[in-house]
């Protein structure tokens, strides 16, 4: 464990934690894409199955079983508890599109050709892509919440901060995995649009509003 | 060399 990794997995908490309340507190899901939080959930229930055969560390399982939890409640609040608020025309996106090449690279380019590793490929994918119905919504209303900007910003960071850890372990350990690293790669650059608008915008007190 | 320790990232 670094640095880099546990401000990444904080990073990470903070903005499961952030959407989650602000959902239960406004009692409200709009500018939120349910479609992206079904993929989150989806990506940490086909990662975090060795929850069930091995035990890594306590932090290690606190954090799994977190992640889970506070995933599936928020796809509950959005799809169930608070469906009336949610804005399903504006979260048009074709999730197919994501879940069938990604599925299909799972099983072309992986470490190694067994159902739990393959899973975890598939979620490795899957989480590098997973945000853009979200960023694809937020396109369609032109507009986003400022609580929404700041999840996405935590969410954003911490694969950045996770680029940082795989160097570091590079370097100190010769830990290296090709499969995290290249996908990470592709998340964190989906995020620079946003990052740009966040410091351009957000951070000098405006709403952030694509033009429209 | 480059080693592939067990999954002990989240």
């Amino acid at each position: 464990m670094n640095i880099f990794r546990l401000t990444g997995d904080l990073s990470h908490l903070a903005a499961i934690i952030i959407l989650l309340l602000k959902i239960w507190k406004s009692r409200s899901c709009a500018g939120i894409s349910g479609k992206s939080q079904v993929l989150f959930a989806l990506v940490f229930t086909t990662r975090y199955l060795d929850l069930l055969t091995s035990f890594i560390s306590l932090y290690n399982t606190t954090m799994k079983v977190i992640y889970i939890g506070c995933s599936y409640a928020t796809v509950y609040l959005i799809y169930m508890k608070l469906k009336a608020t949610y804005d399903g025309n504006h979260d048009t996106f074709r999730v197919e599109f994501l879940i069938v090449p990604v599925g299909g690279l799972a099983f072309l380019v992986n470490h190694d050709f067994s159902p739990l590793e393959i899973l975890w490929t598939f979620s490795i994918y899957l989480e590098s892509v997973a945000i853009l119905p979200q960023l694809f919504m937020i396109s369609k209303t032109g507009e986003a919440e400022t609580i929404t900007t700041h999840y996405l910003f935590f969410l954003g960071l911490y694969r950045a901060l996770y680029l940082i850890n795989w160097i570091w372990r590079f370097y100190f350990e010769g830990f290296f995995d090709m499969i995290a690293i290249v996908a990470g790669v592709v998340q964190t650059i989906l995020y620079c649009d946003f990052f740009y608008l966040y410091v351009t915008k957000v951070l000098k007190g405006k709403k952030l509003s694509l033009p429209a | 060399e480059t080693i592939k320790t067990d999954k002990d990232e989240l």
